[in-house]
């Protein structure tokens, strides 16, 4: 594995986004995921829709009927997977832009869909391995736990005590071997996380948090997917 | 700090900053706390905040003062990155969550998913 990651440097990560005052964030790390998965398959980087599936996502956990997608009010990147293997793919942002609500009907077209989901799994709480599946599939859908970030402005953030109950969804594109950790006298391993907040929240829209410790539950819900190679 | 090394199984976590931290970029949110009613207004104008009225207002004005000390907290279990005042400092922890959080409980579907295959991480 190479010590330093980013797949930003290598085209393969749409710009910031920012999900407004709208519990999706659900949607926005799943179609960042197929937004990576897709230029890995295709070569082509396309932003892809998150309110498509906030206004036609309503999928339900197989055991739990009352566990389901349900745009602002929260779901789950893996039922989001499911979904899309199931309607046939994301169009573009451009084609189903975002809302920030879901008081609108679904406006999904078949024949506009620009990326498609081949395959999807989760990944094992291991740092090797997760670092390994982002080289080589490109950036992973993962659940953190988010009371830090609410007050988080830059640097890397590496809490002595943070809840391993994941309430955010976000997306993994990287990861640093050296982060600066004062207090501990020595560089420390970091995550580079894509988050949907905006480009004026964290350092321009992205958040550092460290690795190896399963900090903040970010190492316990791990998907990686992988696109089709030519949707349309 | 033997609590939170206990809790977070880091022995480093034993290493614990006892001089003060007025240097250290953590040290300036003392600063916030003093000039709560400055930075409030620094707040409003940078984020292009408008509250309903002056209830409304003296209503934000507290919540940000409770999350200017909260920053402080944070800044304390977490001295390698930097908390402060964000577009965030007018809502209260539950506001957040509802508004910005939407992370549902994982339940089966995660575990009945296949696992990605075990991948070779050296060389």
């Amino acid at each position: 594995l190479p010590s330093d990651f980013d797949w930003r440097d290598r085209g393969a990560v749409t710009g910031v986004k920012d999900q407004g005052s709208c519990g999706s964030c659900w949607s926005f790390s799943a179609a960042a995921a197929l937004e990576g998965a897709n230029y890995l398959a295709t070569g082509h980087l396309i932003s892809l829709s998150e309110q498509q599936m906030v206004d036609c996502d309503h999928t339900c956990d197989d055991s739990e009927p009352d566990a389901c997608d349900e745009g602002c009010n929260g779901g789950l990147m893996t039922t989001a997977f499911e979904y899309l293997l199931k309607s046939g793919g994301l169009e573009t942002e451009k084609d189903y832009p975002y809302t920030g609500t879901d008081r609108g009907a679904c406006k999904f077209d078949k024949s506009e869909v620009a990326a498609s989901v081949s395959n999807f799994s989760v990944v094992s709480v291991d740092e090797d391995q997760i670092a390994a599946n982002l080289v080589k599939h490109g950036p992973l859908a993962v659940g953190i736990n988010a009371v830090f970030m609410q007050t988080y402005i830059g640097g890397v953030s590496c809490p002595y005590i943070c809840s391993k109950h994941q309430d955010h969804g976000v997306l993994i594109v990287g990861y640093g071997s050296a982060g600066y950790a004062p207090i501990r006298l020595k560089d420390k391993p970091y995550w580079i996380i894509k988050n949907s907040w905006g480009q004026n929240w964290g350092e321009h829209g992205y958040y550092k948090i460290c690795k190896g410790r399963n900090i903040c539950g970010v190492e316990a819900m791990v998907s990686t997917v992988s696109a089709v190679t030519s949707p349309r | 700090a033997a609590a939170a090394a206990a809790a977070t199984g880091d022995e480093e976590t034993l290493i614990r900053q006892v001089v003060d931290s007025a240097s250290t970029a953590g040290g300036s949110k003392d600063d916030l706390l003093l000039n709560a009613d400055a930075h409030f207004s620094s707040f409003l104008r940078d984020f292009g905040k408008n509250y309903s009225g002056p209830e409304e207002h003296a209503h934000r004005f507290k919540v940000f003062k409770a999350n200017l000390r909260r920053a402080r907290r944070h800044q304390k279990l977490d001295p390698s990155a930097v908390h402060g005042i964000t577009k965030f400092s007018d809502l209260t922890p539950a506001e957040f969550r509802r508004m910005y959080l939407g992370l549902r409980k994982n339940r089966r579907s995660f575990r009945t998913i296949h696992d990605a295959p075990n991948l070779p991480t050296n060389d």
